[in-house]
């Protein structure tokens, strides 16, 4: 009944120059970014797949760290939604981060992040969860006034219709008038991608 | 001030979604 082979990872590099042409990145670049996959997705299992454990490793430095948002960042990343990530979805998921990635793309990406619940809008109890697990996670206290209150403010600002909801057209409104609220959704550190893993080019699959 | 704050600039700062520490060594 069922096509098993799309829940199948590929393994490896698969083809550069493919990637290239369906991501900001580079040919060199997309090699690069397989050094940092191969050095991520080896630090638990050696098997060519980055699984979530690898994930926190990789950005915490530790796996006992309980993150809502590395939860979530993992999920979106993982399109084929097997638990694990092959090569071409981190490296896809990872072209909305680049500097030159496409501001819509970005504002899809966060949206997506933010829609805790997939219902195409982010109500007020999810960005309460959020608020909270982010407190949590930083040791930050705020009492649950407090919490309300920027709740509100952030309501009355962005949820133009008052029905309770940001949907992706408020979302987009209020990104557009904050920018920095997609300054996570991009990374400097891939525009540098080829100098920080230079050793790309003793696998690199094409000539210069 | 965190009052004045808009919940998203603070949620925008957790650890778990600054992904720029995958890329230390």
């Amino acid at each position: 009944c069922c096509d098993f082979d799309l829940y199948k990872e590929s393994r490896g590099l698969g083809d550069p120059e493919i990637l290239a042409r369906e991501t900001v990145f580079s040919v060199s670049e997309v090699e690069a970014l397989y050094e940092l996959f191969k050095k991520i997705s080896s630090a638990v299992i050696d098997d060519g797949l980055i699984n979530k454990e690898e994930f926190q490793l990789a950005l915490f430095k530790t796996n006992k760290k309980e993150s809502l948002f590395a939860d979530r960042v993992f999920d979106l990343f993982d399109t084929k939604h097997n638990g694990i990530l092959g090569f071409e979805e981190f490296a896809r998921a990872l072209s909305v981060f680049h500097p030159n990635a496409p501001v819509d793309d970005k504002i899809e990406f966060s949206f997506q992040l933010y829609d805790l619940k997939h219902q195409g809008f982010i109500e007020r109890q999810e960005v309460k969860q959020m608020v909270v697990a982010t407190l949590a996670e930083s040791g930050m206290n705020l009492s649950d006034d407090v919490i309300e209150s920027i709740i509100d403010k952030t309501f009355e600002e962005a949820d133009t219709k008052h029905d309770g909801k940001i949907d992706k057209e408020k979302w987009r409104i209020l990104v557009l008038r904050h920018p920095s609220l997609l300054k996570n959704v991009t990374l400097q550190y891939l525009k540098d991608i080829t100098t920080t893993f230079p050793s790309f080019v003793f696998h690199s699959q094409v000539a210069d | 001030k965190p009052v004045t704050m808009n919940a998203f600039e603070l949620i925008s700062t957790s650890q778990g979604l600054n992904l720029s520490s995958l890329f230390e060594k």
